[in-house]
């Protein structure tokens, strides 16, 4: 049985698609078996693993024509990651949902069918709280939230907890925090070292204790489609997301 | 007359809020009137010049319950700069306009009484293409486009042109392109300087010959509620604003 886990953060640029590709690609590679959802317009899981225009069905057919998910599963370079991949045409869908019933529900029974296929299923959610974010966390068993050391990343934080809530009320009271994950880390600031007590002041042992630092082999990674553990398996980088899965498996253990 | 310019790109993080309070306060130093409006439910711009919780009317009042927008406008410690506050209502605003009859004019004729009062008004707007974008959209003149120097930053550059193409053909024929501004520039690394040459040659001249280097500074200033003129007029990120409010101005004249 999958444990399914929503990416999320309503602030823009965090480390979301970065964090769901080396994530995925290191449970992977840990002989996990890992599907991705790439349920963000944006397309970015879907092309930083070089999947960009191979396929002509996509999360927006499943979403709005109820397509069944199975069809639409891609490959990637490592035997053990699949990919639901998005396009732009998926904006429609934040307005084409609003007037259906259980619009919140979609993703929940679509994935109902696939999830015994899987160990782990992580969805990119977008930069916003609204419908595609909420199917993610309706569909989920918990969320992982990645936190940029910075001072705008820190305000959305009791916004984003708001909603945990909220959702926990409404469409699913079974949601916990898989953890909160510091990126993009950057030790000779003090902004950094500064939002991190911060954060591990507020939030205690829900914080990761796996720090992502800011490492251009991370950015680059994704203008080659692959993850950075096959794009640079030396790097900083990928040494932190090889400790972030680590964590990820032994959380199931404490469950 | 104010100049109109919406501050957007989908993608997220890449530098839409601290261009908008950086250039605006910019402007209002070289002596110009400005007014910031903060389209963002993330209430970032509003945050960033100190001003949360210091309102009881904010822009949602505006766009959904039709309450003038004079009567929100907040000072700031500028005397030439002023804002139109957000907070997290505004979330509620894209479904709750999604019914309404000409749901993408409503900033515009909101706008329409003020504009005579100021030189510029600056929209943020949140990292998505949904109706509080095309709301700002359809109420610019023009629109000024930060880009991240990374390549998920890249991709994006081909729908915001998607869009903005559709948005001149449906609500805003004038529509212009201010300029894309390039952001977070790190010179010590190929990544940075390769999508700054790509982007140059796909868009030559319409590219800001100012570049914004990636700089702490302008990281650390929205925690002290301040821009970085007022906040490190010193440092690099400052003298880079300073240079872009010269180039917009100047584009005025070309204009
Ligand atoms: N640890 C890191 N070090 C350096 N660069 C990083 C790191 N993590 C992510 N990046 C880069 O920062 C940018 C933002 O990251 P990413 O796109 O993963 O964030 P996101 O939260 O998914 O953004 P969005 O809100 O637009 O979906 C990307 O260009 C990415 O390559
Ligand atoms: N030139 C820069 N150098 C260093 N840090 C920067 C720079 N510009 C922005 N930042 C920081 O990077 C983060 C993202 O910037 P910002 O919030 O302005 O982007 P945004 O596009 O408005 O994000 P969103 O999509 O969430 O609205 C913020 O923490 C900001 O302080
Ligand atoms: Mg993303
Ligand atoms: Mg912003």
């Amino acid at each position: 049985m999958a444990r399914t886990i929503a990416i999320t953060n309503q602030k823009g640029g965090v480390g979301k698609t970065t964090t769901t590709i080396n994530l995925g690609a290191t449970l992977a590679v840990a002989d996990m078996k890992v599907l991705i959802i790439d349920a963000d317009p944006q397309g970015n899981s879907t092309s930083g693993l070089g999947l960009r225009r191979k396929f002509s069905r996509s999360f927006y057919h499943a979403l709005i024509m109820n397509e069944p998910l199975s069809g639409m599963v891609l490959d990637t370079e490592l035997p053990n990651l699949k990919v639901i991949p998005s396009e732009k045409t998926l904006v429609a869908a934040e307005i084409e949902l609003v007037d259906l019933p259980d619009r919140e529900f979609k993703l929940k029974s679509l994935l109902a069918p696939l999830v015994h296929d899987y160990d782990y299923v992580l969805i990119d959610c977008p930069p916003s709280l609204g419908l595609l974010t909420l199917n993610a966390l309706a569909a989920a068993d918990s969320v992982l939230i990645p936190i940029q050391c910075e001072y705008f990343a820190l305000e959305g934080v009791s916004e984003l907890w708001d909603t945990l809530v909220r959702v926990r009320r409404t469409v699913n009271p079974k949601l916990t925090v898989e953890g909160f994950l510091l990126t993009m880390f950057d030790e000779r600031t003090n902004l950094s070292t500064q939002v991190m007590s911060d954060l591990r002041d507020f939030l205690g042992s829900q914080v990761f204790t796996t720090i992502i630092p800011r490492n251009v082999r991370l950015a680059e990674a994704p203008s080659h489609g692959k993850p950075i553990i096959l794009y640079d398996i030396r790097s900083k980088g990928a040494e932190s997301y090889v400790r972030l899965a680590k964590e990820v498996i032994n959380n199931v253990k404490k469950g």
